[in-house]
């Protein structure tokens, strides 16, 4: 049986809104550890990525080495939708159950329960190697969420051009070329740092609207960290409440190759 | 246009 019980149910709420979007059907991947999800999109040119350990939640019993569940994510955001922000979430399945159930509960006051019906998605795992990034940019949600949306506007491609002191974003479009500029900034309040590391500068394009879709875990942590490295894909990686410990949304893209 | 790489292509299966 797997059985685990978060407090802060919308925890698991802003996860499935991240990767909604990009994925249509998703494993979750159930063992002793935590829950691990790996999902591309359907242009096979991204890559989701989800950890979360058993830290993260208040109770979590899963009897078997793995259990496999297959899950149609705009079934689970509609169910998500029963969740209030208070709320606590349960899942619970049976070793051979063919459903998830999901119990909300705020107090003792209001208990909403749903069971999903599972499904049997085909999917290949990859190997993600552990990777040391060339440039590493740590910065506010906010500021990448308004930088990926206010650069869309203006064509298709954006480059992220980071060197030592800071990270140039940029777009060349039909209506003209813009740039905004993000100095390293390490000693700011927490909320406004902007942490640029480079042991060699990297200028790479990727399609913003993937970057835009990756925006939409924001509401997971305060900070983004994004990892480059030349001709190889991108890591834009929320940490789940900012605690690496707690396990992390992690998204890949590949770069666009200059003709 | 610029392309892109498939992401299975960076990435070796297990």
């Amino acid at each position: 049986m797997f059985e685990a019980v978060l407090s802060n149910g919308s925890t698991l709420k802003k996860i499935f809104e991240g990767i909604k979007d990009l994925c249509t059907d998703v494993n979750f991947d159930v063992s002793s550890e935590g829950i691990k999800l790996q999902a591309m999109d359907s242009s096979h040119v991204s890559l989701v990525s989800l950890e979360l350990h058993t830290d993260v939640f208040e109770q979590f019993r899963c009897d078997r080495d793995s259990m496999t569940l297959g899950l149609n994510m705009k079934s689970v955001t509609q169910i998500f939708k029963i969740c209030g922000n208070d709320d606590s979430v349960t899942m619970r399945a049976e070793d051979e159950g063919e459903t998830l159930e999901f119990t909300f509960e705020k107090g003792e006051d209001r208990v909403s329960t749903f069971e999903l019906k599972l499904m049997d998605i085909d999917s290949e795992h990859l190997g993600i190697p552990d990777t040391e990034y060339q440039c590493n940019v740590k910065l506010p949600c906010s500021e990448y969420q308004r930088i990926c949306r206010d650069m869309a506007g203006f064509g298709d491609n954006m480059t992220i051009d980071c060197q030592k002191g800071g990270v140039t974003f940029s777009v060349d479009g039909e209506v003209g070329k813009g740039k905004i500029f993000l100095k390293h900034q390490p000693n700011v309040e927490e909320k406004h740092k902007v942490i640029v590391t480079v042991k060699e500068g990297v200028e790479l394009d990727f399609a913003l609207r993937y970057l835009n879709n990756f925006a939409k875990a924001a509401p997971l942590s305060d900070h983004v960290q994004l990892g480059l490295n030349s001709d190889t894909p991108l890591s834009v990686r929320f940490d789940i409440e900012d605690k690496a410990t707690l396990g992390s949304l992690k998204f890949f893209l590949a770069p666009k190759i200059k003709e | 246009k610029p392309g892109q790489k498939k992401i299975e292509s960076y990435f070796a299966l297990p």
